[in-house]
């Protein structure tokens, strides 16, 4: 591997990004998943994290273009350089460019969109070209990889560490636990009639139910579900848990608690959390969050704080404005406050203590009123 | 002037390779065409330095196999820092 002469590199770990513009090839949001995929790729392996932006300047900046594009170094037409990209910085450095005459793919019929841009963000983190052809910062295009299979190769991986280091210390492997924990005298009884819960989120089509330092692992296909401490999986995930939510389009849930948050993708907590609650766009004022779900219909998250909720935009990554409002106002007969909250087969499911009211968003009303571990099949 | 196919094709290979050590290999602009080159020149030394960057054969010649790289599709970002 090698660098950018002067060595340029990021002095920051959290970094932002901005689609600048689209190519005509692909629909957005294929543009916007090869981007960040391509992004997961260096940020997996460092403690670098990125955010993007709509608007305004980004530290890098992502655009297509053809021929002379304002930066005295033109593209060639179709084939030969595909795009380029500058060494960290401020202003055009950082900054990443597509040659819109080149036929942009998701698959590797024509040229590969993921693939590039894995390449040409490793220039924007201050990577130079590398000599190994197996790299990925090897300057020749190779079409053949098994995208399902790629992975930065060890050169790619000693370079951009020379830069920033490892990610923070992960979580050690986490055991995938197959036996319940059994139940004793501090464990809470699942059938409890006055069981109550911290958080309840949907993960990969199975249900868990946080309370404590434990939780319900529910799969619909099992009647029995199985009890297993918080930390066989998530060793530095804190117990009793204020909220979560899963956003399915990205196959991460959200982890809250008091005003912090956490990404974890299966068992694996995302580098680069917990972050700030506020980072999300919520005031000084709110110091915690009761509950979170995730309307995948909407592409919408709805934060339940006290008797109010606030919406969060999944796209734009921001607060919608307006919010926060009253929870019975949009959520008619949802009068209480919402320790925790979930969405499944397209009902929204809200518990308050020992009960739990099943919702209809389309009706826009209270369907059932159930007992919260009426999942349990007590 | 080239009378047949082969000595204009043969112009535009080395006008290409020119262009591709110019932009990759921090070739000076002004150096000469390395056809009238001995095996010594910045030209001739550009091609070893690309060669062996790029995992081929140094031979220092414009053979084929370099030719064919050279028309590879690649990023833009130089192979050598300016």
């Amino acid at each position: 591997f090698s660098t950018f002469p002067g060595v340029p590199k990021w002095t920051k770990t959290h970094l932002t990004y901005r689609i600048v513009n689209y190519t005509p090839d692909l629909p957005k949001d294929a543009v916007d998943s090869a981007i960040e995929k391509a992004l997961k790729v260096w940020e997996e392996v460092t403690p670098l994290t990125f955010s993007r932006l709509y608007e305004g300047e980004a530290d890098i900046k992502i655009s297509f273009a053809v021929r002379e594009h304002g930066d005295f170094v033109p593209f060639d037409g179709p084939g030969n350089v595909l795009a380029h990209a500058y060494a960290p910085g401020p202003g055009i450095n950082g900054d990443a460019h597509f040659d819109d005459d080149e036929k942009w793919t998701m698959d590797t019929a024509g040229t590969n969109l993921f693939l590039v841009a894995a390449h040409e963000l490793g220039h924007s983190l201050g990577l130079f070209h590398s000599t190994n052809m197996e790299a990925l910062m090897y300057p020749l295009y190779s079409s053949f990889k098994d995208l399902a299979r790629f992975r930065l190769s060890q050169d790619d991986v000693d370079g951009i560490q020379s830069l920033y280091g490892p990610p923070p210390a992960s979580p050690e492997d986490p055991l995938v636990p197959t036996e319940s924990v059994p139940p004793g005298p501090e464990t809470p009884a699942m059938c409890d009639p006055a069981l109550s819960f911290d958080a309840v989120t949907t993960l990969r089509g199975e249900i868990l139910f946080f309370k404590d330092r434990h939780f319900w692992r529910k799969s619909l296909r099992v009647l029995e579900p199985q009890f297993l401490l918080i930390s066989t999986f998530w060793p530095s995930l804190p117990s009793g848990m204020d909220a979560a939510y899963e956003v399915t389009s990205k196959d991460t849930v959200f982890i809250f608690k008091g005003n912090q948050f956490w990404a974890i993708k299966g068992n694996e907590v995302q580098a680069g959390y917990p972050r700030g609650i506020h980072t999300l766009g919520f005031p000084p004022t709110v110091r915690r969050i009761d509950a979170a779900i995730y309307d995948k219909e909407k592409k919408k998250t709805y934060f339940f704080v006290e008797d109010e909720y606030w919406r969060f935009d999944e796209r734009r990554q921001s607060m919608d404005p307006g919010f926060p409002k009253q929870t019975a106002e949009d959520f008619p007969g949802v009068d209480t406050k919402v320790d925790a909250a979930f969405e499944q087969f397209g009902f929204f499911y809200f518990f308050s203590g020992s009960s739990q009211l099943e919702y209809d968003p389309n009706a826009k009303k209270v369907t059932h009123i159930l007992k919260s571990n009426s999942w349990f099949n007590c | 002037y080239p009378l047949d196919g082969a000595a204009r094709s043969q112009d535009s290979s080395m006008d290409l390779a020119q262009k591709y050590l110019e932009n990759y290999y921090n070739l000076a602009k002004d150096a000469k065409q390395f056809v009238r080159e001995r095996d010594s020149g910045p030209v001739v030394r550009k091609i070893r330095e690309m060669q062996k960057f790029l995992g081929l054969k140094v031979t220092g010649k414009l053979d084929s196999k370099t030719l064919e790289v050279m028309h590879k599709p690649r990023c833009g970002v130089p192979d050598v820092g300016h």
